[in-house]
């Protein structure tokens, strides 16, 4: 229920003052997410993949995490995905770990790192925090999740 | 510069005292259509100078990286229940990076446009070109940041918004060998990635956590293909709504194994 408290916080005067937010008087609540959007939405496109391979061609660093209890973008729904890149393996399917835990599994490819999140749903940081905050970090330093 | 110090937010009701800095106001990315994105940026606790630049996005489409990401994820500060106080986050992700949260497109949240026809022909090609806009502008706004190493990280539909930027930052600066904004990764999580591939993964653990009946499987499988984006049959709506209606039971979708909000 924590997106209630949101919806009561960011509604209160004192707070939009504070943040410079609603300076224009927009004639509806604020709302963790709006229905007119996604009832609306036009053009979707029907992969990321082509553009995952541009970008990796480029160099860029790219991690690909899910947390394994979301039945709504699954864990096994990334893999089917990325399995279809046809990646290099570089550091084969392994268990990753904090506080002497699996934390979740991990594999390593030319161009691309994926890596699940044991026990955590679609909000991956609301549900193993500890756990997202090794991986944040874990990619930023441009190195593989914990052995052990 | 001056626009920078009038997005100052000295602190925010209810909340503990801390040693970094935070601003949150509007960059108008369309001035034609009155379309302005409101964000939220707050800086490391140690050493921001030496810190990245990470952009945070939630998905939905329509949802808010205020709601999502800086509320209840990786923002340094959680709600309490009554909406009345803010409390640490143990885990904030700005210890590592400074963070810049973005209500994407215009309509999320606080961010607006003054076209309402705008709410009702939104997609993908003009968030992306909004979010560039909104980039090049912050960063004018925050000219210490430029050239930075800049990241971009988020989940769920943001699947498309991250890639969908960072394709467009790097079209951007292709021919710039030290380009303003610095990209050097994005990092998504439970991202929609692929229509037809995300589908029969989908189904595959809804049936492979025991959520449905082998029965209801092989009928969403028989009648529904993914492939054909936004059309689908009765049939597969029927299988699909069966299963939700009469075999999932009241849970979370999001997080299986954890109580449904009441």
């Amino acid at each position: 229920c924590t997106e209630h408290y949101a919806e009561k916080y960011y509604n209160r005067a004192d707070v939009q003052k504070a943040m410079h937010a609603n300076v224009t008087g927009i004639p509806y609540k604020w709302t963790a997410c709006s229905d007119v959007l996604i009832k609306n939405w036009k053009d979707s496109e029907s992969s990321m993949l082509p553009i995952y391979k541009e970008l990796m061609a480029a160099g860029l660093r790219i991690w690909v995490f899910s947390g394994d209890t979301d039945s709504v973008v699954p864990v096994t729904a990334t893999r089917f995905s990325l399995s279809h890149l046809n990646l290099t393996v570089k550091t084969r399917w392994y268990p990753w770990y904090l506080d002497n835990q699996v934390g979740g599994w991990s594999e390593v490819y030319n161009g691309l790192t994926f890596a699940t999140v044991r026990g955590a749903g679609h909000e991956v940081p609301l549900f193993q925090p500890k756990r997202a905050f090794i991986l944040f970090r874990s990619f930023l330093a441009g190195k593989e999740l914990p052995k052990s | 510069t001056k626009e920078q110090e009038l997005d100052r937010i000295s602190a925010l009701p209810g909340q503990p005292t801390v040693t970094f800095s935070q601003f949150s106001g509007y960059i108008t990315v369309n001035e034609e259509h009155g379309r302005a994105l409101f964000y939220w940026f707050i800086e490391a606790t140690s050493i921001p100078y030496k810190k990245p630049l990470v952009l945070w996005l939630n998905g939905g489409p329509g949802c808010s990286s205020v709601a999502y990401g800086a509320s209840e994820e990786i923002g340094p500060f959680r709600i309490d229940r009554t909406g009345s106080s803010l409390y640490l986050n143990k885990y904030s992700w700005n210890t590592e990076a400074n963070i810049l949260f973005l209500e994407s497109p215009a309509g999320v949240g606080f961010s607006y446009t003054n076209t309402s026809s705008d709410l009702i022909d939104s997609g993908d090609k003009r968030t992306a070109e909004d979010a560039l806009v909104f980039l090049i502008r912050w960063f004018s706004r925050f000219p210490q940041y430029k050239y930075r190493d800049f990241y971009i990280a988020g989940e769920s539909y943001a699947g498309h918004y991250v890639p969908q930027l960072a394709k467009k930052i790097h079209d951007y600066y292709k021919e710039d060998s030290h380009p303003i904004i610095n990209l050097k990764g994005f990092i998504v999580g439970n991202a929609v990635t692929d229509n037809y591939h995300d589908g029969i993964g989908t189904v595959t653990f809804w049936w492979s956590h025991s959520m449905i009946s082998d029965t209801t499987y092989r009928s969403i499988l028989n009648n529904c293909n993914f492939k054909d984006d936004n059309k689908t049959s009765k049939e597969c709506d029927d299988s699909v709504n069966y299963a939700i209606n009469h075999e999932f039971g009241y849970i979370d979708q999001y997080s299986i194994y954890t109580p449904a909000c009441i």
